[in-house]
């Protein structure tokens, strides 16, 4: 098995009876580089496929679900991955048996062409906001979180909430569907008359608009049946 | 119109009627 490669640790030994997630040494030159400084060990050579349990990186660096989250931060959905993983360009950083200066913080890893002051975040006011409730990603993988997060909504709805998020909307087969921007989403059903395709072989009949569902922007439905409302 | 499925269900009614 595995077995950590930083100083001290008996992660992988006998002697250690807790199961830790190992993190294979990176094989790309400058992170190799970069575990090479940061592992305290002398005249050890620091390999790929060498591996560094989870116990000596930061927590906040070390991804062990995947969240998926509409464009507001809010969380639609969680799902634990197997094997974590590492962020990127994350290094091992927490050596509890050698002296205390070996090991180091996140903030001090920073890069000075990095380290800025971080952007002010925007108060968003949920309670203010009453397309909060409807709002999400449109994000094909996670439609289904999405439509359940508005059918439980009982906020709020809002054209351009829907407008935003058109994507989403299942409708009937053979129905097609045009977005006007801001101003109308509109379902149509074409038929085409089979008696008139028999005439000849070459005749291409033009499809006739049957149905059509229109939604303007107060949210009115508007249903025609051969443009007779 | 109170949500996406309300859409949905007039869509769905309307096709088939």
């Amino acid at each position: 098995g595995h077995r950590c490669i930083a100083p001290g640790c008996n992660s992988g030994y006998d002697s250690c009876k807790e199961k830790y997630h190992f993190f294979t040494v990176p094989k790309d030159d400058i992170q190799l580089r970069e575990w090479t400084k940061a592992i305290p060990r002398k005249d050890f050579l620091i390999k790929p496929r060498q591996v560094v349990c989870e116990r000596h990186f930061h927590e906040e660096e070390i991804l062990r679900k995947r969240i998926m989250t509409d464009k507001d931060g809010t969380i639609l959905a969680e799902a634990v991955y197997k094997i974590p993983k590492l962020k990127e360009g994350a290094i091992p950083s927490i050596f509890p048996n050698c002296p205390k200066y070996l090991s180091y913080s996140l903030k001090r890893r920073k890069l000075p062409l990095i380290r800025s002051s971080s952007p002010k975040k925007k108060k968003t006011d949920k309670k203010k906001d009453p397309q909060m409730d409807c709002a999400f990603n449109s994000k094909p993988s996670i439609e289904i979180a999405i439509t359940d997060s508005i059918n439980d909504s009982v906020g709020i709805f809002s054209f351009s909430k829907l407008q935003e998020n058109v994507n989403s909307i299942v409708f009937p087969s053979g129905w097609s569907r045009h977005d006007i921007p801001g101003k109308l989403i509109m379902f149509s059903f074409f038929i085409v008359k089979t008696e008139e395709t028999a005439i000849t072989e070459n005749y291409i009949p033009t499809p006739i608009l049957y149905k059509r569902v229109c939604l303007g922007v107060n949210l009115n439905v508007q249903c025609f049946v051969m443009n007779i409302s | 119109l109170n949500c996406i499925k309300d859409l949905e269900d007039i869509l769905k009614k309307f096709d088939t009627s």
